[in-house]
């Protein structure tokens, strides 16, 4: 089993595979890849080590076979259906976001209980209403669930969301769910506290 | 000066802080504040050993003091004027969010170039034209920026942002930005990979 923060980072690794493939290289090493992410080198060979991949000594590592690893690790070698719960801001900004298909996630189908809302179509998905949860998870095989209601309604809609068959959420609201399946928690100011470091950092140069 | 991946697992341990402190706890010790973070009792110590803090053996840690100096640390300990450069989807989700001001970021106003969205006004913030980013600038003291623009126009509008002075962009569209100052990059796609991760392990229990 792959602890956590080391599946963490095997996702960093794979953006930056993806970028130096795009850039035509077919060889990387543990050192230039904990240069470009600010780890250390002894990470990344610790980290690939778990998949049981070792670099050549003086040659390195093979950009395609590692980065198929990776994928496969990460279970990202097939596809996820997606379904968004709340088609209001966030919601509508994430069916209209390209790059998730390309990564394997497929925003299926929307869902929501204002009859205004119901019935649109964003990017080509459908915004269906909340009561047809059950038959729309059933129909196209939902893994996964991105909750994006009010704070005040969450923990009720994900029990919803898991009664009709769904194991993962990926919550955007401010509310701890309590619910027997993964959730991975959206926290912007995470990113906002990081740039205000950085910004201090920078402005004291 | 602190590297950043402590600087990344601070923020992890200010949001925990906060939340035991919540509940009314006054003490923590690294093993626990570990445990609940998924990293190992020993990199808790060294991290937190970085700013000068050692746990009292059979004591701990106190909560109060300990959440100041990370606050401080992180540069949380003064309060940041933020601008959302395009008050689409996603900025006027931000826009209408409560939690950042609770942790110091202010969103003080919002710019965009559409006029039929220049001059309404989410959750008691305005938005404005562009053309008055310098002078919105100096007014408010603006230290960093949101941008949530389309992909096409992000590195132009992002020169702007830097030609009107300010110091930091929270980059939410998936162009690379090359300009002289922080970026930090919102990611959700890799949010997702470890929710795959973790429910593809959960399936397989
Ligand atoms: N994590 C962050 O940093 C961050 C940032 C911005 C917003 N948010 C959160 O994301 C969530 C969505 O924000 P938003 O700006 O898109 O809100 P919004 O009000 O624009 O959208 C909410 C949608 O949920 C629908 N809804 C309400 N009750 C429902 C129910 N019982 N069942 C199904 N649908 C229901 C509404 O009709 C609406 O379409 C909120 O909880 C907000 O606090 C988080
Ligand atoms: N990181 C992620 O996971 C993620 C998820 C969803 C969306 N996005 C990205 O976030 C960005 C915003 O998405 P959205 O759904 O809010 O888009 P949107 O189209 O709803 O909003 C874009 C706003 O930018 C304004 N705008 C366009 N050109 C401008 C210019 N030259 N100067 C100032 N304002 C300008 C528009 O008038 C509009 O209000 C996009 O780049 C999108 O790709 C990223």
């Amino acid at each position: 089993d792959i602890p956590r923060p080391t599946v963490r980072r095997l996702s960093l690794y794979l953006r930056e595979l993806e970028r130096i493939a795009a850039q035509g290289t077919t060889t990387t090493s543990s050192s230039s890849m904990a240069q470009s992410l600010g780890v250390t080198d002894v990470q990344v060979r610790r980290d690939l080590g778990c998949l049981g991949q070792t670099g050549k000594p003086g040659v390195g590592y093979q950009v395609a076979p590692l980065t198929h690893r990776i994928r496969e690790a990460l279970s990202l070698n097939r596809s996820w259906n997606v379904i968004i719960v709340g088609a209001g801001r966030i919601g509508r900004a994430l069916m209209a976001y390209p790059s998730f298909a390309g990564l394997g996630f497929k925003i299926v189908v929307a869902v929501d209980c204002d009859a205004s809302v119901v019935g649109t179509t964003v990017a080509g998905t459908e915004v269906k209403h909340l009561d047809n949860l059950p038959s729309l998870v059933r129909e196209h095989e939902i893994d996964l669930a991105v909750l994006a209601v009010p704070h005040d309604v969450a923990q009720g809609i994900a029990e919803q969301i898991i009664d009709a068959g769904i194991d993962g959420i990926l919550n955007f609201t401010p509310a701890t769910l309590h619910v027997p399946v993964p959730v991975e928690r959206i926290d912007l100011s995470r990113s906002l506290e990081q740039l205000a470091f950085e910004v201090a950092a920078f402005r004291n140069q």
